[in-house]
């Protein structure tokens, strides 16, 4: 069981988007998945539930609503399951961030991450306490980039977190890489951008994720691209390639 | 005086992008405006300083490094001051957030708030303890939505949030308004994430910020479009128009 941290301090880069459709790219090579959305803004499957009734997820199990083994959620592809954020109030979004400090989180994930081979943390934007505390549990760290440029300056900054992190807490941890997203080619900006942090910055992955309308419509759904157009849709292709290209990694560093 | 606060749960939606050029707009109307930025990712006025230095701020002011009273800095315009982030080692995002929270944030900012007409707060993204403790001080919430669909989602918790706030700790906040930004009146996903907002939400704003590139690059500097490309740039203008419906808006409300 590997544990992949997906983190960038910037907004609105593709956190979630990456994590959904990595998630499920892993199930279609057979490995046992679990995605757990550990952001406060709970992107992930809102719409996988049933008319509005979100489905339950880590704050249940948080408070004692749930059972921990009950709290991942098997999705209709049976190696990828969700722990997703479950029924929170946004009133109550800094006592929920406290909540998932201390043991709190340990005592969610531990009895069900080891049946699974890989578990992805979706987090929320900045380098705060949430992230932390998933780096200090993650063997892996996949930092998203949206190439544009306020993003490349973060970039370094989620690098130099992870780097303190292995150093001060979690020894296992390990940079995974970094990971252009929303990249269209057709942008002199979004050009520069890449080509600043292919010079600036180690472990910048081969495998880059376009611009493409139709993520938008598959996150509204907060649903990923192939439950919405199949597995061999370009976009889903090209996470499968993603998916391919960071087990490679994982076996080396 | 007052006190405008931006705020979104979505990341990237473009608090730092509107909270930047609504500022210098107020400040070409003729408001001492004061710009303060709450964000530890400290997105504004990065490039505003001498080579590498990064400009002093909010976080020297809290750790005593620079008096209250020294840490606006004024701008080429004389209008539109800022207080910018300050030194911050990413590392220490979570005692900063920390640190803002309690009687820190009231005294770093009572003894130079009322020397302006117009305080506006960039926030960082999510509805946490910076957002609530900003909220918790302000006279009005502005809330930009990204003409996308999960933006449109995260509005209502922000509403939600401030009407809570009002409630119960803030007799004096108002909603001032839902300001579409990134608006592409060519995508149809757009153009329909505004209909969803227009239908659902009160106080949507008239005027709606535009997709454009000049904000990437003005973006990429934590400068204001008009600092880049001057004030008669169209997309300056639409800043100023929105300074004027907002001063309307705050008149009536
Ligand atoms: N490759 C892409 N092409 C086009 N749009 C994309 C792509 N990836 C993500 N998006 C869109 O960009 C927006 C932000 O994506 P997403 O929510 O995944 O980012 P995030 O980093 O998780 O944001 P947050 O900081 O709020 O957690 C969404 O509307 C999403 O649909
Ligand atoms: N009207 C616009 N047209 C095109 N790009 C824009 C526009 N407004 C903002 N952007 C770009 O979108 C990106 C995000 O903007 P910005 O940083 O202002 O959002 P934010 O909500 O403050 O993000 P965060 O959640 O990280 O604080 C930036 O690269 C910015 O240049
Ligand atoms: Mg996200
Ligand atoms: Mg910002």
């Amino acid at each position: 069981m590997r544990r992949i941290c997906v983190l960038a301090q910037k907004g609105g880069v593709g956190k979630t988007t990456v994590s959904l459709n990595l998630a499920v790219a892993f199930a279609r090579l057979g490995r046992r998945t679990l995605l757990v959305d550990l952001d406060p803004q709970g992107g992930v499957g809102h719409s996988l539930g049933r008319d509005d009734t979100a489905l339950h997820g880590l704050a249940d199990v948080l408070m004692g609503r749930v059972a921990p083994d009950k709290g991942p959620i098997r999705t209709r592809l049976p190696a990828f399951s969700v722990l997703a954020r479950g029924r929170l109030d946004p009133i109550d979004a800094v006592e929920y961030e406290e909540a998932l400090r201390g043991g709190a989180l340990a005592r969610a994930l531990d009895p069900v991450e080891p049946g699974y081979d890989l578990v992805l943390y979706d987090t929320p934007a900045g380098l705060g306490a949430i992230t932390r505390a998933a780096l200090a549990r993650a063997h892996f760290a996949l930092v998203p980039f949206q190439a544009e440029a306020l993003s490349a300056r973060s970039v370094s900054h989620a690098v130099r977190v992870v780097d303190h992190v292995r150093e001060n807490e979690n020894p296992a941890l390990r940079l995974l890489g970094i990971l252009p997203t929303m990249v269209d080619r057709a942008s002199a900006d979004a050009v520069a951008a890449l080509g600043q942090v292919w010079e600036s910055q180690p472990r910048v992955l081969e495998t880059v994720i376009p611009r493409a309308t139709i993520f938008v419509e598959a996150s509204r759904k907060g649903v990923p691209i192939s439950f919405v157009h199949g597995p061999a849709a370009p976009e889903a292709r090209r996470f499968g390639m993603l998916a391919d290209e960071l087990e490679q990694a994982m076996e080396r560093i």
